[in-house]
């Protein structure tokens, strides 16, 4: 059992370190082993041109993508067959939600997402929308969307 | 394996019966702020069987009953299905409450215990509960995987596994 | 002291509930102060059409703009000089961004807003734009951006 | 009252002298993921005399002098100067962190002890320095009225008064 613990957790260390450059090209990240009295599984990040510091010192958006990054290694290598994302991309700039949007893109051929978002490039990104509203009674409704006529509005 | 089907009646805002049709690839879900969409969401966890009331923003479970609006009175009882399909096969795990706080869960409607629906989805979808709560990142949430201790997130990846 | 603070206090309170109530039309809001060993300020907010419940029940960006509109009520009744905001807009939809802008531009007129925002409504309510980038080496620069030119890329 | 100026030296990464001048109304700071918009709120923090490193994202002070960038070398000092203005009258309050562990804080260019600093600023805002502390409002912490317990509550309004 351990080395299959460590068999997969090469996988999704060399998974994040991929979709880490993805995410920032130039960057360099991985996972690494703590030995310590109790094992554990720590994370490093280096944002392209900034020297490899602790995680804390990442600007939001830079800690949500990295976080994203380590979700989606963990959901390719082991073949999740869903994912439930609650406004994941509330703290990413443009460029960075794009990459995001990409990332579920290619994802999204094995596993199924639903993304709970304001952001219209990753509503782009979707092959269907549902909307919810809720009336002045305090109910709540859904209703199937097409997606061309989520973006106009 | 895929999500297929939700459907949800008197959980939070969802007081009328309301279905969704899930589709492969992606799905977003928009709208306003405290139209419900997060509680799409925890409808979906709560059926997968989630305990912590706190991480459903409850008090006490009973308080997913939709607790009424300002011209409605509340409800009595809170039901979410959740229909899963793979390979032709189709699996739909329910999960009832009440005022009284009596609940149960049903596997394609006939009433079971929480550990088997567990050990139902995780037959059917080859990932263990524990791990497929990894799945769901709630809002807020996503810096998890960074705020947590070393030793957790190797438990996570035991988990995920 | 004592009466001092309650004046205080109700002044707060009831700018709370003005604010609350342009925040959320319709809604009701306000502070109340519990006895019991330890004296203390509790919030309580109705958005419009649903029942007054516990603060935790109301969702992401309800949540942020109640905090705001508690934030606004000190700042004017106590006339705080100057406000920082790090992305305090990150939760809002359109609508409430909308009303969030027009509470700034109110309250700056006594108060000065410093707002760190990808927000494009925001950005329009502000006075004077500040860019900031990073360069390949690391390093951080600032520049002077006029509205137009921020808003039309 | 108003702040008028900020000039950032090497703190975080701000590595080159940056000048920011403000003005009544609101300012809006935006730019990419990463590129120092906190750093610009933490440093005005760092200046009014913030003690807590942690909530500059910081283990330890020195922390929060330039390290250094893929192809720069560290620097030895981060300094920060605040110009506040009021009907005429102008205050410059500076703080300065070198690698040594050692800092400084400084009243119109003059080396002074932090308490000197507070009881200026103190004279020249009207606000008190832990009620200032209320008008800085850091990314994802905008929930923070809705968190504090209320005896905390009431203590950050009779200190904000
Ligand atoms: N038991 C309940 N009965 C009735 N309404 C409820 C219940 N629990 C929560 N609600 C309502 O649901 C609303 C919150 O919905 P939700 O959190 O899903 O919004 P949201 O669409 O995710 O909004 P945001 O974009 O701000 O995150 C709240 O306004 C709350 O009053
Ligand atoms: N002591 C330091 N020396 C050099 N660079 C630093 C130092 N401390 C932090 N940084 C860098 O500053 C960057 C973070 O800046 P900041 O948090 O201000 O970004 P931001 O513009 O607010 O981004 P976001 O929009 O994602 O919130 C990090 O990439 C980090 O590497
Ligand atoms: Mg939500
Ligand atoms: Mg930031």
């Amino acid at each position: 059992a351990r080395s299959r613990f460590h068999e997969a957790f090469q996988e999704v260390s060399s998974r994040f370190q991929e979709l880490f450059q993805s995410f920032f090209p130039g960057g360099q990240a991985g996972l690494s082993l703590t030995a310590g009295p109790e094992e554990g599984v720590e994370i490093w990040a280096r944002p392209p041109g900034k020297k490899v510091r602790s995680l804390n010192q990442l600007s939001g958006g830079e800690r949500a993508l990295t976080a994203l990054a380590v979700l989606f290694s963990l959901l390719d290598v082991n073949s999740f067959p869903f994912c439930v994302l609650d406004e994941a991309d509330a703290m990413l700039d443009e460029a960075n939600v794009q990459r995001f949007a990409k990332g579920l893109q290619e994802l999204s051929r094995r596993t199924q997402f639903i993304v709970i978002t304001h952001n219209r490039r990753t509503i782009e990104a979707a092959d269907a929308v549902y909307g919810i509203s809720m009336g002045p009674d305090g109910v709540s409704h859904c209703l199937s969307l097409s997606l061309k006529g989520v973006l106009s509005s | 394996m895929f999500l297929q089907r939700l459907e949800i009646a008197g959980f939070k805002s969802f007081a009328k019966r309301t279905v969704f049709h899930w589709g492969p690839g992606i799905t977003a879900i928009v709208g306003p702020n405290g139209s419900g969409k997060s509680n799409v969401a925890e409808a979906l966890r709560w059926a997968f069987g989630e305990q912590s009331s706190r991480s459903l923003r409850a008090r006490r479970m009973e308080e997913v009953i939709f607790a009424g609006g300002s011209n409605r009175p509340p409800l009595e009882k809170a039901e979410v299905l959740v229909t899963l399909g793979r390979d032709g096969h189709v699996l739909t795990i329910g999960r009832r409450a009440y005022r009284s706080g009596e609940g149960e869960y049903l596997i394609n409607g006939r009433k079971a215990r929480l550990r088997d629906v567990q050990e139902a989805l995780r037959d059917f979808i080859s990932v263990s509960p524990q791990g497929l709560s990894y799945a769901f990142i709630g809002q807020g949430m996503v810096e998890g995987f960074l705020e947590m201790r070393p030793s957790e997130r190797r438990r996570l990846m035991e988990e995920a596994a």
